[in-house]
C-alpha cells in the first residue's frame, strides 16, 4: 500500500469519525443529506458482497466492516433516534436520489469488467459513489450557516477522492497491470463534483470568513 | 490473461 492510499483512506475514516462525532456528541444531524447517508450505505452494501468469501489483508476486512457498521448507523441515527432525527433539515434535503439509483444500476449492467452477479454490482457501486455526494451538495447549498463538522465532513470526503487518484497514479507506473478503467473514470467524475465546494472551502478557511455556498 | 487487478481498494 502506497502512502497516497493510505492517505486517502485515513481522510475517508476522518469524515465518518467527523460525522458520528456531530451526531452522537453533539446530537445534531443538521446540514446533513440523509439521501447521501443512504446512497452510501447501498454503496458499501453493494461493493462488500464479497467481504467473506475473498480475504486480501485484515486491514481491508476491518475498513470495510467499519464503513458498513457507521454508514448504516449514521442512517439509523438520522432516521429513528428520538433527539438526532428532529435536527434533520427534511424540507430542505429535496434531491431525488431514488431516481440516481436506477440509472447507476442500467449503466452496470452495460459497462463491467465482466458480466457476472459481483462485478455488476462492483460497477454499481462505483458509478453510484460517484454521484451519491450530490444530495449533499444540493443540501449545503440551501443551508444558510453552515457549521464547521459539516463543513470538515464534506472537505475530508471530498480529499480522500483527490489522494485515491494519486494513489492510481502512482499504482500505475508502479504495477504494471494495475488498470481499472471503471474506477478511474469514475472517481475523476466524482472528485470534480467536489471541485466548487472546494473552492468556497479555502476562500473561507483563507479569509477567515464562515462557509457558504452561493445558491 | 487477466488485464485487471484485484479490488484490493475500499
Amino acid at each position: 500500500m502506497n502512502a497516497f492510499r493510505l492517505a486517502g483512506d485515513m481522510t475517508h475514516l476522518l469524515s465518518v469519525v467527523v460525522l458520528l462525532l456531530k451526531i452522537h456528541t453533539i446530537k445534531s444531524c443538521a446540514g446533513i443529506s440523509l439521501k447521501t447517508q443512504e446512497l452510501y450505505a447501498l454503496v458499501f452494501a453493494a461493493r462488500y458482497l464479497d467481504l467473506f468469501i475473498h480475504f486480501i489483508s485484515l486491514y481491508n476486512t476491518v475498513m470495510k466492516l467499519v464503513f458498513l457498521a457507521s454508514s448504516f448507523s449514521i442512517v439509523w441515527y438520522m432516521r429513528r433516534h428520538k433527539i438526532v432525527r428532529r435536527t434533520y433539515d427534511k424540507d430542505h434535503d429535496t434531491f431525488r436520489h431514488h431516481f440516481l439509483v436506477l440509472p447507476c444500476l442500467a449503466l452496470a449492467l452495460l459497462i463491467n469488467e465482466r458480466f457476472t452477479f459481483r462485478e455488476v454490482m462492483w460497477a454499481f457501486s462505483i458509478y453510484l459513489e460517484a454521484v451519491a455526494i450530490l444530495p449533499q451538495l444540493v443540501l449545503l447549498q440551501r443551508t444558510r450557516n453552515i457549521d464547521n463538522l459539516t463543513g470538515q465532513y464534506v472537505f475530508f470526503l471530498g480529499a480522500y477522492r483527490v489522494l485515491y487518484i494519486l494513489n492510481w497514479i502512482y499504482r500505475y507506473f508502479t504495477e504494471p497491470h494495475f488498470v481499472h478503467w471503471i474506477s478511474w473514470v469514475a472517481g475523476i467524475v466524482q472528485t470534480l463534483l467536489y471541485a466548487d465546494f472546494f473552492y468556497y472551502y479555502i476562500m473561507s478557511w483563507k479569509n477567515n470568513v464562515k462557509l457558504e455556498l452561493p445558491a | 490473461e487477466c488485464l485487471t487487478a484485484p479490488k484490493d481498494e475500499l
